[in-house]
C-alpha cells in the first residue's frame, strides 16, 4: 500500500478578488 | 589500500531555488515581460512548470511565506499582462494555457491520491511535502474562467463582423445569384462600411488561425473543444437572428447557400477533430432554417413535414420566417395565411420560450477538466533566452 506521508498544511489563500484589492492598494501607496 | 571516493554529480530533484529578493525579477522575466514567440520549440506551459518547481522548492525548505508570496506575485503578473493585452488572442491563450497547466500541477503533485493515480514512480517523488495548496487551486480556477472568458470575447470580436456577410449574404455556389429575389439591393448590414463584406473562408482561416494558436501553445484539448462549440453558438445565434429580421435573405437561394456553408463548417470541424465538440448540435436551430426556406409551402402535408422537422426552433421564429418569405419570382407563390395559421394550430401545444431573437453573447458554462502531465520536472530545460540564470537546479 501506498507510503501515507505527514497530513500537509493547508495554506489559507485570499480569494481573486481580493488579491487584485490588496495589489490596487499597494500600487497606489507606492509613489 | 588507497579508497578512492567519487564524487557523484548532484542529480537534479526537479526543484528551482532562488533568493527571496529575486522574486520580482523571476515574476517580470517569465510573466509581465515574456513574449510566446521567445518559447518557440521548447516544451508547452513551460512558465507552468518553472513555477511549479520554484513552489516545490519553496514548499521543500518549508517556507510558507515564499508559497504565499510567488503564487500571489504570479497571479498577479498574469493579470497585469491579460489587463494590458487585452485584445491579444496569443497572449491570452497562451496564459489561459499556462494558468491551466499550473492549475493541473498543483493538483498532479498535491499527493492527493485521487490525482495520482497516472503519475509514475518518479513524478510521484515530485510531490509537495509540506503545504496543502487547494485554496490557491481554487484561485487558479477563478483565473482559468475570467482568462477563457476573456479569450472567448476577443475571438467573437474577431468573428462576429465577418458572420453575417460570409453566412448569409456570399453567394460561392454559381448560378445562384440567377434565383435571388428580385427587388432587393444587396446590403452588408453587418459592416460599418459597406465595403467589406467576408466570405465563408474568411472565418475558416481565423478559425484555423486560433485552433493552430491554441494547439501549439499546449492548451488542453477539453477547453479548444469547449471555446469552438462557444463560437459555433455565436455564429448560429448572430446568423439567425439576422434571418429572423431581414426579408432579403428569406429566400429559397439563400436556404441553399446556407445548408452550404453550415456543411463547410462542419466539414471543418471534422477536418481538424473538433466535431465531438457539440458545435454542430447547437447548430441545429440554424440547419432547420436553412431546410424551413427550402422545404414546400404549400399543402397540410407539407405543414406537418415543416412541424415534424423545426424541433430546434421556436413556434414564433418558424411562423416569423414564413412570414418573411420571399418568392424568387413570379412562379413562386408567396406562403399564404391559410398556410401558417395551420402551422401555428400543430405547434400551439408546444411550450415554445417567447423571445424571437437568439441571446448571441450567452456563454456556457466553461470546465477545466483535470490533465495530468506526462513530463517529468527534472527533464524541463530552461531556455537561456528566459534570463532565469539566478535560478539555482535543485
Amino acid at each position: 500500500s501506498a507510503q501515507r506521508s505527514r497530513p500537509r498544511v493547508l495554506l489559507k489563500a485570499p480569494t481573486l478578488a481580493e488579491m487584485e484589492e490588496m495589489n490596487t492598494s499597494e500600487e497606489e501607496e507606492s509613489p | 589500500r588507497q579508497v578512492t571516493v567519487q564524487r557523484k554529480e548532484k542529480d537534479f530533484q526537479g526543484m528551482l531555488e532562488y533568493h527571496k529578493e529575486d522574486e520580482a525579477l523571476l515574476i517580470r522575466n517569465l510573466v509581465t515581460d515574456l513574449k510566446p514567440q521567445m518559447l518557440a520549440g521548447t516544451v508547452p506551459c513551460l512558465p507552468a512548470y518553472i513555477l511549479y518547481m520554484c513552489i516545490r522548492h519553496a514548499d521543500y525548505i518549508n517556507d510558507d511565506v515564499k508559497v504565499h508570496s510567488l503564487l500571489t506575485s504570479t497571479i498577479n503578473g498574469i493579470k497585469k499582462v491579460l489587463k494590458k493585452l487585452n485584445d491579444d488572442f496569443e497572449m491570452t491563450s497562451f496564459w489561459l494555457a499556462n494558468t491551466c497547466r499550473l492549475l493541473h500541477c498543483l493538483k498532479q503533485y498535491s499527493g492527493d491520491e485521487g490525482f495520482m493515480t497516472q503519475n509514475t514512480a518518479k513524478q510521484n517523488e515530485h510531490c509537495l511535502k509540506n503545504f496543502d495548496l487547494t485554496e490557491y487551486r481554487q484561485v487558479l480556477s477563478d483565473l482559468s474562467i475570467q482568462i477563457y472568458q476573456q479569450l472567448i470575447k476577443i475571438a467573437e470580436g474577431v468573428l462576429q463582423p465577418m458572420i453575417v456577410s460570409a453566412m448569409l449574404e456570399n453567394e460561392s455556389i454559381q448560378g445562384l445569384s440567377g434565383v435571388k429575389p428580385t427587388g432587393y439591393r444587396k446590403r452588408s448590414s453587418s459592416m460599418a462600411d459597406g465595403d467589406n463584406s467576408y466570405c465563408l473562408e474568411a472565418i475558416i482561416r481565423q478559425m484555423n488561425s486560433f485552433h493552430t494558436v491554441m494547439c501549439d501553445q499546449g492548451l488542453d484539448p477539453e477547453i479548444i473543444l469547449q471555446v469552438f462549440k462557444q463560437l459555433f453558438y455565436m455564429i448560429n445565434a448572430v446568423t439567425l437572428n439576422n434571418l429572423l429580421l431581414r426579408k432579403d435573405v428569406c429566400s429559397w437561394s439563400t436556404g441553399m447557400q446556407l445548408r452550404y456553408n453550415i456543411s463547410q463548417l462542419e466539414e471543418w470541424l471534422r477536418g481538424r477533430n473538433l466535431h465531438q465538440s457539440g458545435a454542430v448540435q447547437i447548430m441545429e436551430p440554424l440547419i432547420q432554417a436553412a431546410q424551413l426556406l427550402q422545404l414546400k409551402k404549400k399543402t397540410p402535408e407539407d405543414a406537418e413535414a415543416i412541424c415534424s422537422l423545426c424541433t430546434s426552433l421556436s413556434t414564433q421564429q418558424i411562423v416569423k420566417i414564413l412570414n418573411l418569405y420571399t418568392p424568387l419570382n413570379e412562379f413562386e407563390e408567396r406562403v399564404t395565411v391559410g398556410f401558417i395559421r395551420t402551422i401555428q394550430a400543430q405547434l400551439q401545444e408546444r411550450n415554445d420560450p417567447q423571445q424571437l431573437l437568439l441571446d448571441f453573447k450567452h456563454m456556457f458554462p466553461v470546465l477545466f477538466p483535470f490533465n495530468p502531465s506526462s513530463l517529468t520536472m527534472d527533464s524541463i530545460h530552461i531556455p537561456a533566452c528566459l534570463n532565469l540564470e539566478f535560478l539555482n537546479e535543485v
